[in-house]
């Protein structure tokens, strides 16, 4: 039996928000280590995964492993019932057809309970290599969003070039071309605001900028997000939350 | 989607 009770039902809305135009019926795979996912766009592109760990549920409790096979439109249509501060408890049995999702508002008056029906998700489960990145940057998760809307109204692609100066975003289409490049900087009175580019060696790498727009869609998770890239590697996006995350990987564009 | 990689060539099935 699950039963995993969250503090904030925001917390889930706005996940299922962030990747549920990537994917559409998904496993969550309940363990010890929390509630986790990992699935592929329908065009084997990108991959999200998603952890929210056991520590963020008060309590989590689970008798054996299970998988919960959700389609995330209809998670989402029950998720809508839920305010945002509500207090959410997730409830499944050890073979489950369904899954219970409990609503109280913090006054404890209200009670909303929904049943999801739930289906058989055959998902192949891919290894993510261990990778040490040649450059990782952390920027406000707003400027990147703002950068990836800016640059797709001139271009499909963005090639991302990282060096000890900065890290320069640019594009070129059929109107013309631009860039946007970002200096290291450190905001001490706001450290979400900082840019951190943390380097090994130079790298530039190409990407759709269709999925980055798309993964953009979780900076309501984090004001920070960290972007990781190595030549001829995905790139990963990453959202970090209190406990837990959001990952996107991207294969990089070849041939260019 | 030409040019674009796919995500199974770098990650391992398990």
């Amino acid at each position: 039996m699950l039963e995993a009770r969250l503090e904030q039902a925001g917390v889930l809305k706005k996940v299922v928000d962030a990747i549920r135009d990537l994917v559409q019926d998904i496993n969550f795979d309940c363990n010890d280590s929390g509630i986790a996912l990992q699935a592929m766009d329908n065009s084997h592109v990108a991959l999200v995964s998603m952890l929210l760990k056991s520590e963020g549920f008060s309590p989590y409790r689970l008798d054996r492993n299970i998988a919960l096979g959700i389609n995330l439109t209809s998670l989402t249509k029950v998720l809508r019932c839920a305010q945002n501060e509500d207090i959410l408890t997730l409830k499944a049995e050890d073979t489950p057809d369904t899954l219970s999702l409990i609503f109280e508002n913090a006054e404890n008056d209200r009670i909303s309970e929904y049943e999801l029906k739930l289906m058989d998700i055959d998902q192949e489960h891919l290894g993510i290599p261990e990778t040490e990145y040649a450059a990782a940057i952390s920027m406000p998760s707003a400027e990147f969003q703002r950068i990836c809307r800016d640059l797709i109204q001139l271009s499909d692609s963005v090639t991302i070039e990282a060096s000890k100066e900065g890290v320069k975003f640019s594009c070129s289409g059929d109107i013309g071309s631009g860039s946007v490049t970002l200096r290291q900087q450190n905001n001490v009175d706001k450290p979400d605001l900082s840019t951190k580019i943390e380097l090994t060696e130079p790298v530039t790498l190409t990407f759709s900028l269709k999925y980055l727009v798309n993964f953009c869609k979780a900076s309501a998770l984090s004001s920070v997000v960290t972007l990781s890239l190595s030549n001829e590697v995905p790139l990963l996006v990453e959202y970090a939350m209190g406990s837990g995350f959001v990952r996107f990987y991207l294969a990089p564009k070849i041939g260019e | 989607n030409p040019g674009q990689g796919s995500i199974n060539s770098y990650f391992f099935k398990k």
